[in-house]
């Protein structure tokens, strides 16, 4: 069993839900910020056996769409006195996704 | 040191995280959402020496009720045409518990 | 590629989100509750390269502060009859992390 722990935009999690059910993934969803841009974004965790990590992994990509936005880095906002940086454009979107190894999985 | 994550149901998370407290587990608990019913659950992280894992188990497993529950499948409901299938009962409650490995635990 | 799983005061998390994002780390945060004190905290996910782990550590570390705290224990608190024992002074704060093996990381 692995335990695949996934940060999808919030533009695209209902698809990525919806299709994960309908393949008959158990799967939840968590509430999340991104650090950079800190807008609400969601990380889903979907435990699911060794031979079929590559196929949940196919079924996120195939949702998540990149996106381009304009964005004020919040990290670059100085004092008043500060000139304030252009804003940059920032590739958001797809998912970033990470594969952990459980250990044991219970249903107690 | 492990780290259990289980998904339980608010209707127990309280007891689960009052029974885990009082035999001193160190707990987090994040509001979480199932992917199916699509309703709010919860997600508990605890951090425990493998030796107390088994014991930690048996007491997520105490707290956690079994409960049937009607559900009208959202992936079937299709477009106006189509026949809305009858609800399907489906048994809900107990708790699904991934354990992972920690390779270390600090305390800054 | 390691998953460092932070669990911040809300105090703090401002500071650590900011100067992770400034160092350059991708970090995602998550609102959770504490088990003992049930106030909310924050729960942080940081995936970096094995060799950058110490540095995140430090950084986390190093923007979050321990306080002391007056509290009721709850789960002391009995029934009408029961003597409600003294608040005892708690130690909060500092950060409680888990590091995990990521076996995958990708951007799909
Ligand atoms: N220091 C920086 N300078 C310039 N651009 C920066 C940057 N940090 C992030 N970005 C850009 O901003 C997008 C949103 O990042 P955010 O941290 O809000 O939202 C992130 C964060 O919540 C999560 N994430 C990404 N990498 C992570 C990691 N290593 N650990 C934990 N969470 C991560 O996934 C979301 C989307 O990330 P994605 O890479 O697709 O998209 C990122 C990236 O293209
Ligand atoms: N492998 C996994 N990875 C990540 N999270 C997992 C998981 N397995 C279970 N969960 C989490 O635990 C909750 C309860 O699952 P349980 O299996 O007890 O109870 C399930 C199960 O009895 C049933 N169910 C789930 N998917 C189904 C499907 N495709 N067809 C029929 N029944 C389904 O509906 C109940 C509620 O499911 P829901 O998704 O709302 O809520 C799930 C989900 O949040
Ligand atoms: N092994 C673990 N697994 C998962 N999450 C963990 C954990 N250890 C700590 N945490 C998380 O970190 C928060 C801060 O823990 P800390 O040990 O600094 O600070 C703790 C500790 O100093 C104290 N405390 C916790 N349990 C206690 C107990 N049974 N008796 C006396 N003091 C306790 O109360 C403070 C706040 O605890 P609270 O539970 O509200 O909030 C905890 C909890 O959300």
């Amino acid at each position: 069993m692995k335990l695949v722990l996934a940060i999808v935009q919030d533009q695209d999690v209902q698809a990525v839900m919806a299709n994960l059910t309908r393949e008959g993934f158990g799967a939840t969803k968590l509430a999340s910020t991104g650090g950079f841009l800190r807008e609400g974004n969601s990380t889903i965790l979907i435990g699911v056996e060794e031979e079929k990590v590559e196929q949940v992994l196919r079924l996120i990509g195939g949702c998540c769409r990149t996106r381009k936005q304009l964005v004020q880095p919040i990290s670059a906002v100085g004092g008043l006195g500060d000139l304030i940086p252009p804003p940059i454009e920032v590739p958001v979107g797809g998912a970033t996704v990470f594969v952990l190894h459980v250990e044991r999985f219970e249903k107690v």
